[in-house]
């Protein structure tokens, strides 16, 4: 399925950008 | 609690001029200060907007960051 494929990788971006916010915010990269 | 507390935090970091809602040139203007293209902050845009309304609003970006914490909720 299409879609679930854009939502998974949507995920990925999503996890990714929380992510950077974790570290920008905690000082690690 | 203390997601809510980092969420706030979070939420101030995109939204530098305390309007209380992101806007897509508010996620863009992160794209100096995280290591994400301008692709992937107007993906993450998007999938937080919700009502795609094109504001981000708290609630949103806590029901977003809490999904990323804990997994989708599940609504039976």
């Amino acid at each position: 399925d299409p879609n679930m494929k854009g939502a998974a990788a949507n995920e990925g971006v999503l996890a990714n950008f929380f992510n950077s916010l974790l570290s920008k915010k905690t000082g690690v990269p | 609690s203390a997601v809510i507390e980092k969420t706030r935090e979070f939420f101030q970091i995109c939204d530098v001029e305390g309007k209380g809602f992101i806007t897509r040139r508010d996620m863009q203007r992160l794209n100096g200060e995280l290591p994400l293209s301008a692709d992937d902050l107007e993906n993450v845009f998007d999938s937080l907007d919700a009502d795609a309304n094109g504001y981000l609003t708290f609630e949103e970006f806590s029901s977003g960051f809490s999904e990323f914490m804990f997994g989708p909720s599940v609504v039976p």
